[in-house]
């Protein structure tokens, strides 16, 4: 079971911290640290990082994507471009083995399922560099858009900016995961889903740092004036993304990426 | 006495918040309320407000110009021309009050004597935009940058920040002030400003509420885990900025901005 993560924004939103803690997360349930904490290089480069878990008794190999720092020139025109253009490689690479006449039993799959992009806590509005970017991915990859470092923000600020980003992207008509005319539903599950789409995007926080919470150690990031509890919804909504991406939704996401991202880029592909 | 302070940064960095709080923090300690306080629209052109307050037994009228959401576009080349246009018409103001024939006893001083840069607060480096634009701010006006929203660093990261914007406005040769060349100082004075200039720039916190801390009522930004504390120095470093600006180099930071940048200004304007 293969399941390709990317992550996406500009330097300095905690992208690599997340990458770290959602493997710790996982990881480190099931006693088995990850081999090598991935260290934050100023990534010029898109990286990958590969470990694997284990979720409702299922092995996964999950690869998380980081991705260089995005919009973070003074003209970001099209800083899209090379994510996008990653993206559609892994769809390229797997329509190759897909009508090679040789191919293998089972396709190497190397398409990105789930691209989390982060948005800065400015507590205003979705940037213009965060507009066009989204508009261009969401065409291309499931999206779940995410508020970085949301520890920066009051509970009342962090509400009223997911209100303000909801509208921003209704406006610009950018439809990120779930998109419901992609999935075959029943009632209960529009329900879960509807609920879901009214948390979009989780405010979020990340960190590798273990501390004690009563008798408990627990992922957490610790300040001069408290301990941001990572897994603890009443502090920030990152299990609220994981369980989503890794489990609940795990399977939708790869079959929307397969049925309807892949099937749109070689529909297009093989007509020219 | 008039003293005139221009805040710079991206949208979101509480620039606005940090007007308010400058003047609450220095205005109801005589326990004269401002007339209004200041409200953030999502400012599209240089605003500013004033309030007489009071320093040291003296009555000075501070005006703080707040400038709208700058490098907030996809494409941001030039994005501080309109703020160094601004400065500039300070400058020609004030020139042709200066040259006039019947020119005022006491020449309306609108130039900005001040300006605070707020740097994002990612923990990693500055930015492409906030180095090209300090290179063009500092050339016309007193400059000193602040890490904004200071909270969401620990104190370590701060540290790790703060000590590599220092090393950046270094290697881009960005003097911002107290740029000792332009300052005529004893030794005591010498030192007192390389203490300075190791803490700039300044990590802010900026808030207009009130909490009860202990028996006092203190300006103070509360979160879910915590009451940072506006102006207690060993939560972040707004007194040590207001200090300066309003107290300490006050006077200073009027007379580099008439014998220095204004003199640059008019030096070329009547040379052309
Ligand atoms: N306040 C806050 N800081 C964070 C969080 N996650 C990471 N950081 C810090 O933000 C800085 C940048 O994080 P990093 O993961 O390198 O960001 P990246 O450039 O997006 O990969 C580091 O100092 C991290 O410790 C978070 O959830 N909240
Ligand atoms: N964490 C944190 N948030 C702040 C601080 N100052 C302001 N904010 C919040 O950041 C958001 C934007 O502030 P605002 O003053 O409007 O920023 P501006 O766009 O730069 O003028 C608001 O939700 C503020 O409450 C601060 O020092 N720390």
């Amino acid at each position: 079971f293969e399941f390709n993560v990317m992550v996406v924004g500009g330097a300095g939103l905690g992208k690599s911290t997340m990458v770290n803690t959602i493997f710790k997360s996982k990881v480190s349930r099931r006693s088995c640290q990850p081999d090598e904490e991935y260290n934050t290089p100023k990534t010029v480069e898109i990286k990958s990082i590969s470990h694997v878990i284990e979720e409702k008794g299922i092995r996964l190999k999950l690869t998380i994507t980081d991705t260089p720092g995005f919009g973070d020139h003074v003209n970001n025109s099209n800083c899209w471009q090379p994510i996008i253009r990653y993206i559609n490689d892994q769809y390229e690479k797997y329509l190759n083995e897909e009508i090679s006449i040789r191919r293998r039993k089972r396709i190497p799959d190397t398409r990105v399922h789930c691209c989390i992009y982060f948005i800065a806590p400015s507590g205003h509005s979705l940037k213009a560099v965060d507009i066009e970017a989204l508009k261009k991915l969401v065409q291309v990859v499931n999206v779940i858009p995410v508020i970085a470092k949301s520890d920066s923000l009051t509970l009342e600020e962090r509400q009223a900016f997911k209100e303000r980003i909801q509208q921003d992207l209704a406006d610009n008509h950018i439809r990120v995961y779930p998109d419901m005319d992609n999935l075959d539903l029943d009632e209960e599950e529009i329900n879960n889903n509807v609920e879901l789409m009214n948390r979009i995007p989780f405010a979020v926080v990340g960190s590798t740092a273990s501390h004690l919470v009563g008798s408990k150690n627990v992922l957490a990031r610790k300040t001069r004036w408290g301990i941001v509890e990572v897994e603890n919804s009443s502090h920030c909504e990152f299990i609220h993304l994981r369980d989503m991406v890794i489990r609940t939704h795990l399977q939708d996401l790869k079959e929307v990426t397969a049925q309807v991202h892949y099937e749109l880029y070689r529909h297009e592909r093989l007509e020219t």
